[in-house]
């Protein structure tokens, strides 16, 4: 019926360190055309995410921080082998709009996005 | 077979104009969930569309401006009774995730995203 995650995501996916100021997130952000950046650990396990959301937020409070500072750190994720369904279902319950794809050890292999989802009404590949 | 745009579209929508600064675009959007503002004329047209895609460029290069410095201009919408397939295809063509639904007389009344969509794939309405 419906594919799975691993048949819909993207693999190529931008992250950051915690550590980093939200003007070079920004700046990572704006080099391609999503809004989502994975945070990793140094062992290159998912600690949090940081979103253009994020950043628009420190700008309404005036306060340009540290990624850390901003960062959600409960993140909603996706197995590769689950039903788009499920996936869906998280982005509308908690109105995200992309889940980090991670493996069993946690570690980031991909991305879903609701635009990744809506792509599927296009015909289109 | 599937549905139209005024099936699936939110009609509660904010919007702002172009004379404010990014930080004042910044509190209207994090008030909510979205982040997407369509910006329109004193006679409510459709004049632009500002994102946290935006503001977050305007953070990486140092920048806190006007909004009428960081929108966009060439705005792709949607009509009410357009089938979702052309609007998930304009999404997908500009890499965007949000289209203003507008009039005869180009004023907004509602706002299509890629997550509306992705929440066909729920079964919720
Ligand atoms: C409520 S959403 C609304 C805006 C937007 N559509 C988005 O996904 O960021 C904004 C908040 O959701 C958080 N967020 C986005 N994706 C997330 C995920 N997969 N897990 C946990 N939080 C997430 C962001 O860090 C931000 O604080
Ligand atoms: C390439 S998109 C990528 C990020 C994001 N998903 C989004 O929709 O903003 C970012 C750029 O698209 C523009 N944009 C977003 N929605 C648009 C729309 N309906 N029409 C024209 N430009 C739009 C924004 O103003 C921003 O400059």
């Amino acid at each position: 019926e419906f594919p799975n995650v691993e048949d819909v995501m993207s693999r190529d996916v931008v992250t950051v360190r915690e550590d980093i100021f939200i003007d070079e997130a920004a700046k990572a952000i704006v080099g391609g055309s999503f809004d989502h950046l994975p945070v990793i650990s140094l062992d290159g396990r998912l600690k949090g995410i940081v979103t253009t959301w994020d950043i628009s937020k420190a700008v309404a409070n005036g306060k340009i921080s540290l990624v850390s500072e901003i960062m959600t750190r409960k993140v909603h994720s996706a197995q590769p082998d689950e039903p788009i369904e499920l996936a869906a279902r998280k982005l509308d319950t908690y109105s995200i709009s992309a889940l980090p794809v991670v493996d069993k050890d946690n570690r980031v292999i991909g991305m879903i996005t609701s635009n990744d989802l809506s792509r599927l009404f296009t015909g289109r590949r």
